[in-house]
Order: C-alpha cells, then sequence, then structure tokens
C-alpha cells in the first residue's frame, strides 16, 4: 500500500520544489513505475550468470539475499540459478542469527554468499527492516552472518 | 562544488529533524537526446566523510524509482497514509553508509528524455551505460566520494542492473591506474537472475508453498520450457489458471501478507 502514498507525495509541487525535482515539467504524473517502459522494454540479458563469473572473477564481493514469502522472484528461483554457477562452498549451510532469532540461513560460497531472509517478501527492508540491515552491516563489513 | 550547493535539500515538506544531510537533483547522461537521471543522496547519519557510498537500483524494468528503495526500505524516510508528512525509519542504512538512490532509465519517475521515442527503446544495454555516464558525471559533481568505497545494490529486475553497471564499471576501470569508482562490490535481493531456472524455481516455490494444486503444477511442467524469452500460448494459459484461479487475492510479493 505505501506505494500509493508515494504517488501523493512526489506529486506534491512544495516536495518537488524542495527536492529540486520535475524542472522541466515533466508532462505526466510521478509514478513509481513507467508502464510504458515496461511494456516496449528492448534488450534484456537471458542470464546474468555468465556476467556474474566475469564479476566474481575480478574479485568482487558478491552477496545475494531472497526473502523467503516472496512468489514473484522466490528462494528457490534464486537457488535453482546460483546452482548452475557450481560454486566452491567455503561455509557450509548454517541459520544465521538477529535478535535471538533465526533471520534466515546462509551459505558462503568462494566468491559469493547467499542468505535467505526468513518472513521478508519480495521488498526484504520492507518486510524484514532489522534482518535486512542485520544483513547489510554484514556484508558491509565483508563478514559472514552471525551464527548466534 | 556550486552545484551541489545547488542541490542540497533544505528540508523536505513534513520531514522530522534529522542530522544528516541531503542532496538531490539532475545529471545530464545524454546531451543530444536531452536525457537526464534524477538522483537522491542521503549521506550517513554519523561520520559520513569516511562512510562508503551504495547506490541501490530497484526493478521494473521501468521501476527503479524512490517510491521503492528510498521511501519504502532502506531509506531515512517513510511517508504517512495521507501523503502528508514524513517519519523515520529506525533501520535506515543510512546509519551505515551515504545512500544514492537513483531514478533510472530515463521515463522513471522523475527521470526524464526529451526524446519521447527513448521511452520506447529502453533496455538493459542503454540503461546500463547511461547510469555509468551518471555515475562519472555524479562524482565530478560530488569529488569527495571519489575513491571512496563503493558498493551497489537493488532487488528484483536490478538483478540485471546492479551487475551489468558494475561490468561497465570495471571496463571503466581499465583506463585508469587509481580507478575513481572504488568498487568493492554489490549485494542484490530476490533478483532476476536466469530466465530460464527463475521460472523452473518460481513454479517449484508455487507448488511447495501449496499456492497451486498438483493438476496446474504438472500442466505448467508439461507445457512450459521457460527457454524462450516469451512464454507459448498452452505454457501462458496454465500460469494464467494458476494465478487467476488458484492463487486467491493474495499479495504475490509477500505471500502471507494482507493484500493492498
Amino acid at each position: 500500500c505505501t506505494e500509493s502514498y508515494a504517488e501523493r507525495y512526489y506529486n506534491r509541487r512544495d516536495v518537488q520544489g524542495a527536492m529540486h525535482a520535475n524542472t522541466t515539467a515533466i508532462p505526466y504524473k510521478w509514478t513509481a513505475c513507467s508502464d510504458m517502459l515496461l511494456k516496449h522494454w528492448g534488450d534484456t540479458q537471458f542470464s546474468m550468470l555468465p556476467t556474474y563469473k566475469e564479476l566474481m572473477a575480478a574479485g568482487l564481493r558478491i552477496w545475494v539475499f531472497s526473502g523467503d514469502t516472496d512468489s514473484v522472484v522466490p528462494v528457490t528461483a534464486t537457488r535453482f540459478s546460483l546452482n548452475h554457477l557450481h560454486l566452491t562452498i567455503k561455509i557450509p549451510w548454517y541459520p544465521w542469527y538477529s535478535g535471538r532469532e533465526v533471520g534466515g540461513w546462509t551459505e558462503v560460497y568462494e566468491g559469493l554468499t547467499f542468505a535467505t531472509v526468513r518472513g521478508a517478501g519480495h521488498e526484504v527492508p520492507l518486510f524484514q527492516p532489522k534482518r535486512g540491515f542485520r544483513l547489510f552491516k554484514s556484508f558491509l563489513g565483508g563478514n559472514a552472518l552471525p551464527k548466534s | 562544488t556550486e552545484q551541489q550547493a545547488r542541490d542540497r535539500i533544505t528540508a523536505l515538506p513534513g520531514q522530522p529533524t534529522v542530522a544528516f544531510a541531503q542532496f538531490s537533483g539532475y545529471v545530464t547522461v545524454n546531451e543530444q537526446h536531452g536525457r537526464a537521471l534524477f538522483y537522491w543522496l542521503t549521506e550517513a547519519a554519523t561520520d559520513a566523510g569516511r562512510k562508503p557510498l551504495l547506490l541501490w537500483l530497484n526493478g521494473g524494468p521501468g521501476c527503479s524509482s524512490i517510491a521503492y528503495g528510498a521511501s519504502e526500505e532502506i531509506g531515512p524516510f517513510r511517508i504517512n497514509k495521507t501523503g502528508s508528512s514524513l517519519f523515520l525509519n529506525k533501520y535506515s542504512w543510512n546509519r551505515e553508509a551515504n545512500i544514492l538512490f537513483l531514478e533510472s532509465p530515463a521515463g522513471v519517475g522523475f527521470s526524464y528524455t526529451n526524446t519521447s521515442s527513448d521511452l520506447r527503446t529502453s533496455g538493459d544495454e542503454r540503461t546500463a551505460e547511461d547510469a555509468l555516464v551518471f555515475l562519472v558525471r555524479w562524482m565530478q559533481r560530488f569529488p569527495q566520494y571519489r575513491y571512496r568505497d563503493f558498493y551497489i545494490s537493488g532487488e528484483s529486475y536490478a538483478g540485471h542492473y546492479v551487475p551489468q553497471l558494475a561490468e561497465k564499471i570495471l571496463n571503466y576501470n581499465k583506463g585508469f591506474s587509481k580507478p575513481f569508482i572504488n568498487l568493492k562490490g554489490f549485494l542484490v535481493g530476490n533478483a532476476v537472475t536466469d530466465n530460464h531456472y527463475d521460472m523452473v524455481g518460481t513454479v517449484t516455490y508455487w507448488w511447495t508453498h501449496s499456492m497451486i494444486s498438483d493438476r496446474t503444477y504438472r500442466s505448467i511442467l508439461s507445457h512450459c520450457n521457460f527457454t524462450a524469452t516469451k512464454n507459448s500460448p498452452p505454457c501462458q494459459r496454465a500460469i494464467d489458471y494458476a494465478m487467476n484461479h488458484e492463487f486467491g487475492d493474495i499479495d504475490q510479493y509477500s505471500i502471507y501478507t494482507p493484500a493492498c
């Protein structure tokens, strides 16, 4: 529902003025999504897996997380896809913790960390803000998620 | 810089008092077509000068707007029901990093193009190119973020935007002995990764979470191979049946949450 609150707020002239936005009088309302772009989207990469391989080889820190109550790009979708990277396991599968509760499960591979977030939908930080923040802190710190 | 000063947000309407600085405005990414991308930077609440920079992108395609990451998820402010005021997000990621939100590509949110055909010709490649140009030019405007540890994050179709931009940055950086875009890594959530495996995994999720019947599960598996960009008509009919007759009135983005 929060999407509709954004549509109200960002279409206010005083908000646009404060944000230095819409200075050229765009001929349509501010919307959260552009249906026009979605409808006419051109090139799309069928699989990102080759790009992941290239980026892992470059030594980037890569974390992939998944809220486990999303059915649009669900956790099994991500796991099926990542499985085809044939990654080497560095730290085997374990539950990670946030505030004395299981925050989800995680596995650390060579070059990539995967983590689920328990009880979170598609927008993980919206549905589980504390767990999402914990995940972000671990990512930034370059640390595995806490085991207790 | 002068432009940086012009982009500073004094206060947003209905905003509570905060200690961090905010900036927003436009960066032109293509002069010929008149494409300009809108950004919103919310600096870290403490020690902003030392904390890393995180660029957040959302999904769609066509939905990487400030409605999601900034206003629903990791940004410092949430919007109240009437759109009249803002309140603080206790778990804002700007407790740990400077957060840069980008409305991308042109045509999303406040980002615009002066060439209307751009709205019908967008795709992965141009989105990544424009995002790189944005970043290079934005760092000219905000030189304090050059050489700073830099990360990219996002969700959903940002599973394309984020690694594609990372790849562009790596290629761009090859021209520098000490690159000023100091990309360290990225994290993506519920990210579109591989059309085939994603769809097989999605249908599996629907079945294992009892969202669809055994019969529909078998029907989808027998009619869909998920190897083409577009589903065949029998495959699409099987999926439509699941969505229209078996899912029920749920929020597909969070299956145990009441629908809006």
